[in-house]
């Protein structure tokens, strides 16, 4: 770290692109910057937070020569880039040198911004440098493979020392209830979950995350969605992939569908007429169609008309039929209509409410063959979309053929 | 080979710039203390030849030049911005 060990004393740290570089697609420079800040949010508690205007903790710009502060750049080579340890006005600002050519592939033609920007983002979050050869915060440039990066250990290590491990274990089959929703009551037929133990307050050694067996009675998910007539179920940084076409059910891990959202998510839903599935993580989504991450995301899920109050949600279903889709936060859901594109009124609602037999959170959502199935810990709860019945209960895996 | 004087002078400029900028290297500029100096450039080129886990020399021998003219991140390796 920096001398006295200069680091952010909040959660939610916001940034700003101020400018961009003309060596790449403005998208492109937005997906290195989102991705090379989930690098980060994925091994400390921190969540970062996109903003257009005013001040922002993180402020990133690209300038060449000098550029009002106290260390001029110097043209092609040399310095790519520097940024400020956490702290006020210029505190955690990044720099990229404009002389430099930016891309977003590693070819050596040119530099990486996703590794650039996630080494001095790294130094924005309060790093110094390392001597470990090999990690992202050693202080010379190595053009890596960025498709699957994974932030190597020392790295790890060090943005630990600072911020602790994230706060849920991805280990742990219950997917940990937003800290700021009320507790759930569950009824009493429901059986007791067993509550995660506490997550440890030392650095979390980093070992891969296992995927949990497909039949394992307590498997649980962070989000499912349809996809182009598939089912994609999501637990950490894995995708379980159900296909009409072929019986077996296909294993996959998020980086190889979206290197850019490898961390996870909390929801995500498809609007089939758009050939659009939008993913949410923390107060930030995305939309994607098939491979590729629209431009101009992640966006704030207050542009779909949140309150500021919320700053996650649980779970997300769109019905085709009525063009509505469903947000389900805490023991409450929103209605959003895809038409007008507005939350519709009088909402929040409870959940039970509306839908006899849910009464608590819903992990994650799904839409099939006229039927809802909402997802809560290892059982999911089949639901007639019209009447909003309940018409059978099941286990969360129930799909895997098990 | 030798390295040619004209050469020589050039390393030894990009050496000074670079442990300036990345080891806290202040460059006597009085002549009465050069020796103290170079005694001190000899000292920071050990820090950073330690740094990178060259062989520690005090020299600028061609690994360690090679190293300085790497493309890198422009914060210092052994402090912060003042």
């Amino acid at each position: 770290t920096f001398p006295h060990s200069p680091r952010w004393r909040k959660e939610d740290v916001t940034y700003r692109i101020l400018n961009f570089t003309p060596d790449m697609l403005q998208a492109d420079v937005e997906e290195a910057i989102a991705k090379a800040f989930q690098l980060w949010s994925s091994v400390t508690p921190l969540r970062f937070t996109r903003v257009y205007s005013g001040h922002a903790d993180i402020m990133i710009s690209f300038a060449s020569g000098f550029h009002g502060d106290f260390y001029s750049f110097d043209g092609p080579g040399g310095t790519l880039a520097h940024a400020y340890p956490p702290g006020n006005d210029i505190g955690g600002d990044a720099h990229f040198d404009e002389d430099e050519n930016w891309t977003k592939f590693t070819t050596y033609s040119g530099y990486n911004l996703f590794l650039v920007a996630a080494h001095e983002l790294g130094h924005s979050l309060g790093l110094g440098h390392s001597n470990v050869f090999g990690a992202l915060m050693y202080p010379i440039y190595m053009a890596k493979d960025t498709r699957d990066y994974r932030l190597p250990q020392d790295d790890i290590d060090g943005i630990q020392a600072l911020y602790g491990p994230p706060r849920e274990s991805p280990a742990l089959p219950t997917k940990a209830s937003p800290p700021q929703q009320p507790t759930e009551v569950t009824p009493a037929e429901e059986p007791t979950e067993v509550s995660p133990p506490e997550a440890p307050t030392e650095p979390t050694p980093s070992k891969a995350p296992e995927r949990p067996e497909d039949c394992d009675p307590r498997l649980t998910f962070d989000a499912i969605t349809t996809l182009r007539g598939e089912i994609l179920f999501f637990k950490g940084s894995f995708v379980w992939r159900k296909s009409p076409y072929f019986s077996a059910i296909e294993h996959d891990t998020i980086s190889s569908f979206w290197p850019a959202l490898a961390g996870g998510f909390d929801a995500g839903y498809e609007v089939d007429k758009k050939d659009r599935v939008l993913f949410f993580k923390d107060g930030q989504y995305w939309a994607v169609s098939g491979y590729n991450i629209e431009p101009g995301f992640p966006q704030p899920i207050q542009n779909l008309g949140f309150p500021s109050s919320i700053r996650r949600i649980d779970a997300a279903v769109h019905d085709q039929n009525t063009k509505r889709t469903y947000f389900f936060v805490g023991n409450k859901y929103w209605s959003f209509n895809e038409n007008t594109q507005a939350m519709e009124r009088g909402y929040p609602r409870k959940i039970a409410a509306d839908f006899q037999g849910i009464g608590h959170s819903v992990d994650a959502a799904l839409q099939r063959n006229g039927h809802f199935y909402f997802f809560h810990g290892p059982n999911q709860y089949e639901v007639d979309i019209k009447s909003k019945k309940l018409i059978s209960k099941m286990r969360s895996n129930s799909w895997f053929n098990c | 080979f030798p390295v040619v004087p004209e050469e020589e002078r050039e390393d030894v400029q990009l050496a000074k710039k670079y442990l300036e900028s990345f080891y806290d290297f202040k460059e006597e500029k009085s002549s009465l203390l050069k020796s103290k100096g170079l005694d001190q450039m000899a000292a920071k080129i050990r820090e950073m030849q330690s740094f990178f886990g060259l062989e520690v020399t005090g020299q600028l021998n061609r690994k360690t030049l090679d190293m300085m003219k790497q493309p890198r991140c422009g914060i210092p390796d052994v402090r912060s911005y003042s």
